[in-house]
């Protein structure tokens, strides 16, 4: 990427984040994930897709086309809703340690 | 504009974060947005638009459809609680917030970074944070449009520009757009100014204290500016494309003289027929015109002139340019898509192939995302700014009826522009006449055709 994208690609991997959604105690009844925007760190706000909410929706999803309507509160889900938040590494180590290499982790020649 | 592969920070992977718990503070959406998308992809034209995050033929049932179709338009906030087992580091990160570009700072046709993870929580080591380039094709209130590449799972992603720097322009809404079951190769976003100006309104609305307190933690917009928002002024060549409407068939088109108006001959096909053009850039106005010619049906070169009654004021007149440079950067500007409901849009790529018969190309060829409706339009380099060519078509499989937008083909303007230039200056149109007499060699190119095999000459 040339010079130009440098402060994109770095605001955007150091905001990029997966969101993922399951019901609590029910690995069966599946996952659902889509990605998401860090907007803020401190205090940690995501910014994510609505959609994975969908099956966890009380009213079901008729509630998101309702007249009017422009947000539900976070109880509008389900109790049993689980999230989690994944992102990457931080592009730069403020502490500059030597970061432990990963112990088992190889490249196999095919 | 293709996908590309994730940035890493040289050196030794650094170990990744274990996923962190959250909570849903409120799910949102943009009104506007809605509106919008309402307007440009509901009414008669719902049946014919698919956002499914699969292909139109895979099975999916029609509740789940109807499900992603009404989430299509929403997001959620949510809070990561302090703790746990993160890096202190990270914790200490610069980048505490991200900078949101205010609504209408970001051009059409400017060059935007997607950011997101292909299926989502799939094998985050791998698909985590995968960047993907495009340009901000459409615009439509917050409604955007990119041609930069996303995948199912990137919902939620964000989308960042050039200038401002780093700016969050975007969130994606939808990464794949199925029109009449054919892949649009556009990606349908939400401009995160008016989403994040939602949620703080709608963060001040919950009963929570605690919830209004964090919507001032928010991001503001970077440099706002007072009042209304920038016009959205984008390349200068831009505005050359037309719409161009002939009897219930409409296309594009692009000005290429003040009363002249090119484009091809399956959007205006008789001669003597009434035509109107409408041209969205400074101004939206409309004014009729004639076509003065148009090719015979069995010519390789799908062109039409047209002469206009008025002069399309304000609309700039492109430089043609007179060599073509394969690799290099182009964009096409074309209505392909949603005609007049929505301003043109500007798809971009490279020159992919110059097809030349006895050392004159005769055909080009692009990897922009060409739809239908964008025939007519012109295709114009990024370095230069100018007129390389007059989109004609793009690729059809026969056999499996698959589109292909991202291979298109486009008339040469140096075939056309010194018929244009006499036609322009002594009304004479023996020079476009020409062009029905194209060699068989460019008729078999224009068929998609194997060249002609060197037949032995008769000696009789």
């Amino acid at each position: 990427m040339g010079r130009q994208w440098e402060p994109s690609t770095r605001a955007a991997v150091q905001s990029g984040c997966v969101v993922s959604a399951c019901r609590a105690g029910r690995p069966e009844a599946g996952s659902w994930s889509c990605s998401g925007v860090i907007v803020s760190r401190s205090p940690g706000l995501v910014l994510c897709h609505g959609g994975i909410f969908t099956p966890f929706l009380r009213a079901g999803s008729g509630s998101l086309t309702e007249a009017g309507v422009a947000f539900l509160p976070g109880d509008s889900c389900r109790d049993d809703l689980r999230l989690h938040v994944q992102w990457g590494p931080p592009a730069s180590s403020a502490s500059g340690h030597a970061e432990p290499e990963r112990p088992g982790v190889c490249t196999p020649r095919c | 504009a293709g996908p590309e592969p994730p940035t890493r920070a040289a050196g030794r992977p650094r170990p990744r974060p274990p996923p962190r718990p959250a909570e849903l503070l409120l799910l949102l959406s943009c009104p506007a947005f809605r509106a919008h998308f309402a307007r440009l992809f509901g009414a008669e034209a719902a049946e014919q638009w698919h956002f499914a995050n699969s292909a139109p033929h895979d099975e999916l049932s029609e509740e789940e459809e109807e499900d992603q179709l009404r989430a299509l338009g929403w997001f959620a906030l949510l809070r990561v609680p302090p703790g746990g087992e993160t890096p202190p580091e990270l914790e200490r990160a610069p980048a505490a917030a991200v900078a949101v570009a205010p609504l209408g700072t970001v051009p059409k046709g400017a060059p935007l970074l997607a950011c997101g993870s292909p299926f989502g929580a799939f094998c985050p080591d791998i698909f985590l944070n995968t960047l993907s380039r495009g340009v901000l094709s459409n615009v439509a209130g917050p409604l955007l449009l990119t041609d930069a590449r996303c995948l199912p799972g990137t919902e939620g992603g964000g989308v960042f520009a050039a200038r401002p720097a780093g700016a969050l322009v975007a969130l994606v809404a939808a990464p794949l757009c199925w029109k009449a079951r054919e892949w649009v190769g556009l990606t349908l976003l939400c401009a995160a100014a008016p989403l994040l100006r939602a949620a703080r309104a709608a963060a001040h609305r919950l009963r929570c204290p605690e919830a209004s307190a964090l919507a001032a933690l928010l991001p503001p917009e970077a440099g706002s500016p007072r009042g209304s928002p920038l016009p959205d002024l984008g390349p200068p060549w831009a505005a050359a494309a037309v719409l161009v409407e002939c009897g219930t068939v409409w296309g594009s088109g692009v000005a290429v003289a003040p009363r002249l108006v090119l484009t091809c001959r399956h959007v205006a096909p008789r001669e003597a027929s009434k035509v109107l053009v409408h041209s969205a850039t400074p101004k939206s106005v409309a004014v009729w015109g004639h076509v003065v010619f148009a090719t015979q049906e069995v010519c390789p070169y799908d062109i039409a002139v047209v002469s206009l009654e008025e002069d399309l004021d304000g609309v700039p007149t492109p430089v043609p340019a007179e060599h073509f440079h394969e690799g290099d950067p182009v964009s096409v500007v074309g209505f392909g898509v949603f005609g007049q409901a929505c301003g043109p849009s500007v798809t971009s790529g490279i020159l992919s192939a110059v097809v030349q018969v006895e050392d004159a190309p005769v055909m080009l060829q692009t990897t922009c995302a060409v739809h239908g409706g964008s025939s007519g339009g012109p295709l114009f380099s990024n370095r230069s700014g100018d007129l390389l060519g007059i989109v004609a078509s793009n690729t059809r499989d026969n056999n499996t009826g698959a589109a292909y937008p991202h291979l298109n083909f486009s008339v040469p303007i140096t075939v056309l522009q010194p018929a244009l230039q006499r036609y322009s200056q002594t009304g004479d149109l023996s020079g476009l006449r020409e062009l029905d007499r194209a060699a068989d060699p460019v008729r078999v190119v224009w068929r998609l055709q194997r060249p002609l095999p060197d037949v032995p000459r008769s000696k009789l």
